[in-house]
């Protein structure tokens, strides 16, 4: 683990005698391939490392005698820090219904987290209504519906007579809305296709929602297990729609989850959600402690 | 004699960081520029130019599994069976579908196994898949055991005389030691009925994955004996570069690229294309 490194490495550089500044930023190499190996963006692991590296410089780490313990204490503090803050909660419109639009790359669990949600917001009391603007993914509306009917929650989707999806995305989501309104539902989710950062189209269309929806909660469903093009994909929906907030899908697995602190450090937008798991009830706040614990393996 | 024989450390730096970016993780990345720098040694460098086509080259060697023979259609028996493995999302059920239309393009007839019977509306996604690729499709309830299913389809491909059998299966996370047991016993269950089939077990990588990719790999590989690799989702901008150490680690050929979300967006891997497309 990075503290057992640290120490042998504070050990070696200083042959058990005092470490010095240089020994500080010698062992900073150790830190950044720690977060290099948690899928952390190679620039954020910069100038994350040299940040630590001034504070490890200003404090106790000089004299400790467990100077590597010192160190991994500071650079859990930082992540805590830079993982945390900021609001957790849904934004809900001083005008009923709330809209939120969930957005992302393929397969990320977006469609799975708008049933998550919708159970979630039922628990607290509201009336959702789930919105199919998936119009495109072959069964994507089969696959809300079933999962809208687990958690008894009525579903927004428009077809035509021969049952054959309407391809027309912003079309479904504002009517859900407007349905909404007309059945005293108090919240829409919107359910979209998967999209790349890079689809013109398609970043365009879900711009397209955005601005006829009109959310007050846009939200950027992420894989955990994203490597380094998080920062790619998150700056590029952050300039599209100006995301209120992120959800960081499959913390059930193993992967470390550096794309979390990459796309915070970058967007600067507030984790809200963890999904850990395949089923409904499996949804909790993001705890930025226990990511910081996980990335530093 | 004309060149450097050593890489200054602000090239290495550099290097260090395009080959990490493009999710080659750093284990593989120091092997790279450990072989960089000895073959430096040796033969020298002019420019950053040369370098850079040194390192592809490296990584074209990384990559020298060769991919079995690819959706033609002549097989050392049939039915050609074929196992589609991968953690959740990663783009398996649209592979088989693109799988599948390939292989009916090369004149083989194809039928197709809806094993995934727990995800909501998964065997509604296929219908739909086998549908546009021509193939037929062996389905029973949601929430039927998956297993069976597959020993259905490979039973009605050989009654049916049919070339190539492709199973759908959930996705599974690699640490659901219960759901890496279904998948042996789906294996198993296939071996037992015809010797020597899956005669493929095609693993899905997502190109975005990062280094939980060499665990996914590992822990599939155990259980189910990966005979090829296939990535997704390159049409974005994540690089893919997980594939580079799995794929030597492993001794596993990458077999297709999946580069888009219509039937045709399947390529048969080619290392050259791969790694002129990282940019290095
Ligand atoms: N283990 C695990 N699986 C999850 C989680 N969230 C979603 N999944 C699974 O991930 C897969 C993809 O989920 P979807 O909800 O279809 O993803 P999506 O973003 O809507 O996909 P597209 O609409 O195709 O872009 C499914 O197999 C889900 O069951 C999670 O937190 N943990
Ligand atoms: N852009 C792009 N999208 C892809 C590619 N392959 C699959 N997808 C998309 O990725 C999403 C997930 O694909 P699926 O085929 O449902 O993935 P899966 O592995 O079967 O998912 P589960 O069964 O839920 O584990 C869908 O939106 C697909 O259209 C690809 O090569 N490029
Ligand atoms: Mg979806
Ligand atoms: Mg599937």
């Amino acid at each position: 683990n990075l503290t057992a490194k640290l120490e042998g490495a504070f050990k070696r550089l200083s042959g058990q005698g005092r470490i010095n500044e240089v020994n500080i930023a010698q062992t900073m190499g150790e830190v950044r391939r720690a977060l290099l190996e948690a899928d952390v963006n190679y620039q954020v692991a910069r100038s994350f490392t040299n940040r630590i590296k001034d504070k490890a410089l200003g404090t106790e780490v000089l004299r400790s005698v467990v100077p590597g313990q010192m160190l991994v204490k500071i650079v859990y503090d930082e992540l805590v820090m830079l993982l945390g803050g900021a609001s957790k909660g849904i934004k809900h419109s001083t005008r009923p219904p709330t809209v939120i639009l969930v957005a992302g790359l393929q397969g990320s669990g977006k469609t799975t987290f708008c049933g998550k949600l919708a159970l979630h917001l039922k628990q607290e009391g509201r009336a959702p209504l789930l919105a199919a603007a998936d119009v495109y993914r072959p069964a994507a509306v089969d696959q809300l519906r079933t999962l809208a009917a687990e958690v008894d929650v009525p579903v927004y989707a428009l077809a035509d007579d021969t049952g054959a999806v309407i391809q027309d995305a912003p079309r479904v989501a504002t009517e859900a809305v407007a349905a909404a309104r007309k059945n005293a539902r108090d919240v829409v989710i919107i359910d979209t296709a998967g999209r790349l950062h890079v689809d013109a189209t398609m970043m365009a269309e879900v711009a397209d929602i955005k601005q006829r929806a009109k959310p007050s909660e846009i939200l950027f469903v992420v894989d955990s297990m994203t490597g380094q093009d998080a920062v790619n994909t998150a700056r590029e929906f952050n300039n599209k729609l100006n995301f209120d907030g992120v959800v960081l899908t499959k913390l059930d697995g193993d992967a470390r989850g550096g794309a979390a602190l990459s796309i915070r450090s970058v967007v600067k937008k507030p984790i809200k959600f963890a999904s850990t798991g395949e089923k409904l009830s499996q949804l909790m706040p993001f705890h930025p402690d226990r990511m910081a614990r996980r990335i530093l393996g | 004699v004309r060149g450097k024989a050593t890489v200054d450390d602000a090239v290495l730096d550099e290097l260090e960081e395009v080959l990490v970016s493009s999710d080659i993780g750093v284990k593989t990345t120091v092997t790279i520029i450990r072989h960089i720098q000895e073959r430096v040694a040796k033969d020298r460098y002019l420019n950053t130019k040369e370098l850079h086509a040194l390192i592809r080259d490296e990584i074209a060697r990384l990559l020298h599994q060769r991919p079995r023979a690819t959706a033609g259609n002549s097989f050392e028996s049939t039915p050609h069976v074929i196992l589609v493995v991968g953690v959740n999302g990663v783009g398996k059920t649209t592979t088989v579908g693109k799988l599948a239309h390939r292989y009916r393009q090369a004149g083989c007839s194809v039928v197709i196994g809806a094993a995934d019977t727990f995800r909501a509306a998964a065997i509604e996604q296929l219908e739909i898949w086998a549908r546009r690729a021509g193939a037929s499709l062996i389905k029973q309830r949601h929430g039927s055991d998956p297993a069976s299913v597959a020993f259905d389809t490979v039973q009605s491909a050989l009654a049916r005389s049919t070339d190539v059998v492709i199973i759908d299966t959930a996705g599974r996370l690699h640490t659901r030691t219960n759901l890496m047991d279904e998948l042996a016993k789906i294996k198993r269950v296939i071996d037992r009925q015809l010797k020597g089939a899956p005669h493929e077990v095609l693993l899905v990588l997502d190109a975005s994955i990062g280094q939980n990719a060499v665990h996914q790999a590992a822990q599939f590989t155990r259980s189910v004996d990966v005979t090829g690799l296939v990535i997704t989702k390159l049409d974005g901008t994540a690089k893919g570069g997980i594939i580079i150490g799995i794929s030597n680690d492993l001794e596993i050929p990458v077999q297709y690229i999946g580069v888009g979300e219509r039937v045709e967006d399947l390529q048969v891997f080619d290392a050259q294309r791969f790694v002129a497309a990282l940019s290095i």
